[in-house]
């Protein structure tokens, strides 16, 4: 997965996402694509999540999935997940959760579920998004609706690290933050480095031109979109807008 | 994957958006005022038989890249799985299951497919 937080010279936030998946879960030779990939396209849906008559909050979904990946509340702020692996990852949560009946934990998508039910603005949803313990390790990437109200967390199964738009000093504050399945402070991997090529293309294009469009521009840009990318979405918690589209990354394209 | 020009080419791409409106996903909505195990029968109406193929596929994969020991532990423990978790998500993938015909047990792996593939 790639996930993107910009904000524009006024301060604007968009917020944008590739998901991708299906990794060793089946190539098809002749095709060229991963079956699970390929099988998610037609179950992607946008949700509206209504409560009392009204939208509470819009995701994009897989059809029968419960949990959020992707998601908007109008006027709080914007959220998306990006796998993290790990050796000792969901596997011990879950084995804690079946073997010794260990459910003070929370499991991912649920839980994000509860805070885009429940959140009340960007800090609520950090903040449980930071501290609740879990069974897995994962990225959380929020957007806010004020400047420099952008973030990565980088969660293990209880602690986090979180970088913001605004993490380093007054006079070198970031416009843009990338995440792609790695941890920032590590150099992604040669085989797997679409951080390098999304960190590049912000750069070149500048902060002037920050917007939902170059943001998909972006994530178009292969190897960011590859054979493994089910869906882009865009996001402005501002407008509450969030759409979503089928992607499809024709030869010659990376496996992921 | 020969074709591509050399290892670490890559080019920004200028002209992708806006995307064809073709490509956009589908609206459904979800009533969080209805009893959970309604909330999701108008999508999975829809949907149902696309995700019965779906999960179907994934339980053979995920069985042939596993193994069978661990694939048969893992099936063993979801029904145990899916009754401890948390309200409303249990009562939710009841209705999903009801309403695409797909069995619990398959519902629930699909649900906890983050946690228990991360490795």
């Amino acid at each position: 997965c790639t996930s993107i937080i910009a904000q524009d010279p006024e301060g604007h936030l968009y917020h944008g996402r590739n998901l991708d998946t299906g990794l060793f879960l089946g190539w098809d030779a002749k095709n060229h694509t991963w079956k699970v990939a390929e099988k998610l396209r037609p179950l992607t849906v946008q949700l509206d999540w209504k409560k009392n008559g009204t939208t509470l909050f819009r995701s994009i979904n897989f059809a029968g999935y419960v949990g959020v990946l992707t998601a908007v509340k109008k006027d709080k702020f914007t959220f998306s997940l990006d796998k993290r692996f790990a050796l000792n990852g969901g596997y011990m949560g879950l084995l804690e959760w079946i073997l010794f009946n260990d459910y003070k934990q929370s499991w991912v998508a649920f839980l994000t579920r509860e805070v885009m039910e429940e959140a009340a603005n960007y800090d609520e949803a950090q903040a449980k998004l930071s501290k609740t313990r879990l069974l897995a390790p994962v990225y959380f990437i929020l957007g806010g609706i004020k400047p420099y109200q952008g973030c990565v967390i980088t969660r293990d199964r209880d602690n986090f690290n979180m970088l913001s738009l605004d993490s380093k000093s007054i006079d070198s504050k970031l416009w843009f933050l990338v995440q792609t399945n790695y941890d920032h402070w590590k150099t992604p991997p040669f085989f797997d480095d679409r951080r390098t090529p999304a960190t590049k293309c912000l750069n070149q294009a500048g902060q002037k031109n920050a917007s939902l469009g170059l943001i998909y521009n972006v994530l178009s840009t292969k190897p960011v979109l590859n054979k493994e990318t089910v869906y882009t979405s865009l996001m402005e918690a501002t407008s509450g807008q969030l759409q979503g589209w089928i992607r499809s990354c024709p030869d010659p394209c990376w496996p992921w | 994957f020969s074709v591509l020009v050399g290892p670490f080419y890559w080019k920004c791409e200028k002209t992708a958006y806006p995307p064809a409106e073709s490509d956009l996903v589908p609206t459904f909505e979800v009533d969080l005022d209805l009893p959970p195990l309604q909330r999701w029968a108008p999508l999975m109406r829809v949907k149902g038989p696309k995700l019965i193929t779906l999960v179907d596929d994934v339980k053979e994969l995920i069985h042939s890249v596993v193994g069978e020991k661990i694939f048969n532990t893992i099936m063993s423990n979801l029904p145990k799985v899916a009754t401890s978790l948390p309200y409303p998500f249990y009562e939710e993938m009841v209705g999903i299951a009801t309403f695409s015909g797909m069995p619990l047990s398959l519902v629930t792996l699909y649900n906890i497919f983050y946690e228990a593939f991360t490795l």
